[in-house]
């Protein structure tokens, strides 16, 4: 299915 | 990256220099939560473990590493170097309370059942609540200095200024976290009660001081 974005947040 | 996000960083940023440069000048952790600052350490630990799987930027990289390195020298600092100061008797808030729902609220509540991302699930809400501790300390001694309190209200800014960041990347990215959001936005709220005896006291000169 739907890869995870990125995290890009502290 | 926006001017949200970049002011919640500086502030997280500032937070941690306010606490270390307390600690180091005035060689002592007085009023310190030690359990605070070790569940902050956990948290880190945990959320950036990432920065040998995922790249993001150099400015992401050394705000991890800067993160990680320094909860790591506030407890050296509370533990071992200035340990005769650290107000233990204060600091009695019960860890296990927190650690057990926030690690089965992280096995159930995930974006996805992987190794990775339950840890980042678990630092997510585990920093949530990570500063009930000191807040507890506070509210037990009746009392902060001014510089703890600078301290906190640095710490609890930058959480809230990043949720302007999510109301803002959703508009202009329609990128959200709803996990970060909801755990974002409970962090924020239990300091409401501490804002707002900082600005009626403490930005007035007054001692932050609980009524009896």
């Amino acid at each position: 299915c739907c890869k995870l974005p990125q995290k890009d947040e502290l | 990256m926006n001017v949200f996000r970049l002011a919640g960083d500086m502030s997280h940023l500032l937070a941690i220099i306010i606490l270390l440069l307390k600690i180091w000048k005035t060689r002592s952790c007085a009023g310190i939560s030690g359990r605070s600052q070790l569940l902050f350490a956990l948290t880190y630990t945990a959320r950036y473990l990432d920065l040998v799987t995922n790249w993001v930027s150099l400015y992401n990289t050394v705000m991890k590493v800067f993160f990680i390195a320094t909860s790591y020298a506030t407890i050296y600092l509370m533990y071992l170097k200035f340990k005769a100061t650290y107000d233990s008797n204060h600091d009695t808030f019960r860890v296990e309370f927190l650690l057990l729902p926030v690690t089965i609220l992280a096995l159930v509540l995930n974006h996805e059942f992987s190794f990775m991302e339950i840890l980042w699930t678990f630092s997510i809400y585990l920093e949530a609540v990570a500063i009930l501790p000191q807040l507890f300390m506070v509210s037990k001694t009746g009392e902060a200095e001014s510089i703890t309190s600078h301290y906190l209200f640095a710490l609890g800014s930058y959480r809230l200024l990043y949720i302007f960041n999510w109301i803002w990347r959703y508009y202009t990215e329609e990128y959200y976290d709803l996990i970060a959001i909801i755990a974002g936005v409970v962090q924020t709220v239990l300091y409401c009660d501490f804002f707002y005896l900082y600005f009626t006291k403490v930005l007035k000169g007054k001692k932050l001081q609980l009524p009896a």
